[in-house]
């Protein structure tokens, strides 16, 4: 099916991805 | 921890501002939303970095945007 990976989720420590996009 | 500033982002690449607000915000939201943390962070660093770091001196304009937050969460 269609996953949908909304929202993309913080973790502390992890560098953020969810704008790697832009 | 001193204050997030504009210049202190300003000196940093754009992904990277995300992510030094996101260690801002993570524990204030932790604080009240444990749960949900890290999905409500991860919407909220979509909001424009200069009314993030305004929602991070202001504990009411941020619980505004997590209870928005949590309602699209919930939608």
């Amino acid at each position: 099916g269609s996953s949908i990976n909304w929202p993309p989720e913080f973790h502390p420590g992890v560098p953020w991805k969810g704008l790697q996009n832009i | 921890q001193e204050p997030l500033t504009v210049s202190m982002l300003a000196a940093a690449p754009l992904h990277k501002q995300k992510q030094m607000i996101g260690e801002r915000l993570y524990p204030l939201i932790y604080n009240v939303h444990t749960q949900l943390a890290g999905k409500i962070t991860g919407m909220l660093l979509e909001i424009d970095n200069s009314e993030l770091l305004f929602m991070l001196e202001s504990p009411e304009s941020l619980n505004a945007k997590v209870e928005e937050a949590l309602a699209v969460l919930h939608a």
